[in-house]
């Protein structure tokens, strides 16, 4: 563990920990991208499959049964919870997410460390990891204006995985045969979708008004 | 299994 990952893996929690204030804050999801949320409860569920059988650290299993059931309860509370699912803006978030499901699991069964279970489902849900912000990203596009707690959320998220690529520079410096290239050059492609996103979030910040975004 | 067999990252 060195502080990068440490860094990257509180980010991530605070980023969950934002958007399920912001549910249960305000009991609404409006401009929250569900296809987002769903598709990052598949890439836990896909990622975790060792959560029983391989104990790295009471960390390492405390954040994955965090991640996964954060994910679900949101994706649960979007759906069923009568005063949230409400606003959810339908109508906006039609982002064809299947696509972006099938492409990645495509891709795993072609790039992979190794032809296991285990290894193609790991691969898969980092590469779903990816491209996941996309339908939450057009969302955004296309309502324009983002709400303080959402855009938090969504720069903690993109913010994560930057120091993830730390990390990973830090221990391919460090460790002797530490080579990562699917996480790697999964994890850049990720946080690069987040750069548009980023740019129009510090300019709000810089000029401290509200956050728009070009429809 | 050693090390790098397990993803020890998140």
């Amino acid at each position: 563990m060195n502080i990068f990952r440490l860094a990257g893996d509180m980010t991530h929690l605070l980023s969950i920990l934002v958007l399920l204030l912001k549910i249960y804050a305000t009991k609404s999801c409006s401009g929250i991208s569900r296809k987002t949320q769903e598709l990052y409860a598949i890439v836990f569920v896909a990622r975790y499959l060792d959560l029983f059988t391989d104990f790295i650290s009471v960390y390492n299993t405390f954040m994955k049964v965090v991640f996964i059931a954060s994910s679900l309860a949101i994706v649960w509370c979007m759906r069923f919870h009568p005063m949230v699912r409400r606003s959810y803006d339908r109508e906006l978030d039609t982002f064809r997410h299947y696509f972006l499901v099938g492409a990645s699991f495509a891709l795993a069964l072609i790039l992979h460390e190794k032809f296991t279970v285990q290894e193609i489902f790991w691969a898969f849900s980092i590469y779903l990891e990816a491209v996941a912000i996309l339908p939450q990203l057009v969302l955004l596009q296309r309502s324009g204006n983002v709400d303080n707690l959402t855009g938090q959320y969504i720069f903690f998220l993109g913010a994560y995985r930057a120091f993830y690529i730390l990390n990973w520079i830090y221990r391919y410096l460090t460790e002797p045969h530490f080579t990562r290239w699917i996480a790697c050059v999964s994890g850049v492609v990720q946080t690069a979708l987040y750069a548009d996103f980023f740019y129009y979030y510090f300019i709000s910040w810089k000029n401290n008004s509200k956050l728009k975004l070009p429809a | 299994h050693d090390m790098e067999d397990y993803h020890d990252e998140l």
